[in-house]
């Protein structure tokens, strides 16, 4: 493995986005792994719909929250196809399902992984590296007053409240952090990505972690 | 400033305005114990805490705008058959 890595720089990692005042992280982080291990595949890095997981996912509660693995699997049962961010666009709110032809592009989901790595973030990183970028909730009570830097403390295991995305990680430094695209905007945090110290479940980052295969 | 910065409409003098300014103060408490040094932190590249665009918000109000993720209950890897799953038993 190598000692950093950042799926950013095989430019498979789209923009940082802003969930406003929507409750959405869960489909952020979904759509955010759908849209890179798509790229990862050879097509074109494209932003797709996040609107549409928020209002179609319906064992989920739309802007009022939701759960990644619920969302994951829904999209795997039901083969929705996202489509382009332009064509059903973010509204911060949760709306009314559009349904599209079935002729019309879109990226479905065919498996995902779902796994506790707590205790073995080092197969983690490998999962990252092999699988692309993965899905984790954590505990981001603390980050309300983030401004950049490690998190290495403040934080629990096993309580977890947030969705992210884990893009990367860097061993080089004196501590080795994974690198996390959160959806709160690029003036939070570094440029909207928080880094979180590895090999310790800080935030719980490894209690539920989960890839997409499209 | 922090209206200005943050872009912010509740005018001064208003209720919600006090209201935001005693959340910024408390904020600002919360900021001096998160950022005291502990010994076990490396301390160059610590994370640092302070005000930013969440700083008027309530902890209560920043966990139900926010913190909106469900946990998931997975399995640890790699036992399979205990719950960590690829696919079809999610249901």
């Amino acid at each position: 493995l190598p000692a950093k890595f950042d799926w950013r720089d095989k430019n498979v990692v789209t923009e940082v986005q802003n969930q406003e005042s929507c409750g959405g992280c869960w489909a952020f982080s979904v759509v955010g792994a759908v849209e890179s291990v798509y790229a990862k595949g050879g097509h074109p890095l494209e932003q797709l719909s996040v609107q549409q997981v928020i209002d179609c996912s319906y064992q989920n509660q739309g802007c009022k929250g939701g759960s990644t693995i619920r969302a994951l699997n829904w999209l795997m049962k039901t083969q929705e196809k996202l489509v382009h961010e332009s064509e059903y666009p973010f509204k911060a709110a949760t709306g009314v399902c559009h349904l599209f032809p079935l002729t019309h592009f879109g990226v479905s989901v065919k498996d995902f992984a779902a796994f506790d790595f707590s205790g073995l973030e080092e197969v983690m990183m490998q999962k990252l590296v092999e699988w692309g970028p993965l899905v984790v909730t954590v505990d981001a009570m603390s980050w309300q007053d983030y401004l950049g830097g490690v998190i290495q403390h403040h934080c629990s295991s096993h309580q977890a409240n947030h969705a992210v995305l884990i893009i990367g990680y860097d061993t080089t430094g004196e501590v080795p952090y994974w690198i996390v695209r959160n959806s709160w905007g690029t003036s939070w945090g570094n440029q909207g990505y928080v880094y979180i110290k590895m090999g310790e479940n800080i935030c719980g980052i490894a209690d539920a972690v989960a890839a997409v295969f499209v | 400033v922090f209206t200005e910065r943050y872009n912010r409409s509740y005018s001064a003098n208003t209720h919600e305005y006090f209201l935001r300014m005693i959340n910024l103060q408390e904020s600002m408490k919360r900021h001096q114990l998160l950022n005291a040094p502990s010994p076990d932190i490396s301390c160059n590249m610590s994370a640092r805490y302070g005000i930013n665009q969440f700083s008027d918000l309530s902890p209560k109000e920043f966990r139900e705008q926010y913190l909106t993720g469900e946990p998931a209950k997975v399995s640890q890897y790699p036992n399979q058959k205990a719950g960590g799953h690829r696919s079809e038993d999610m249901a």
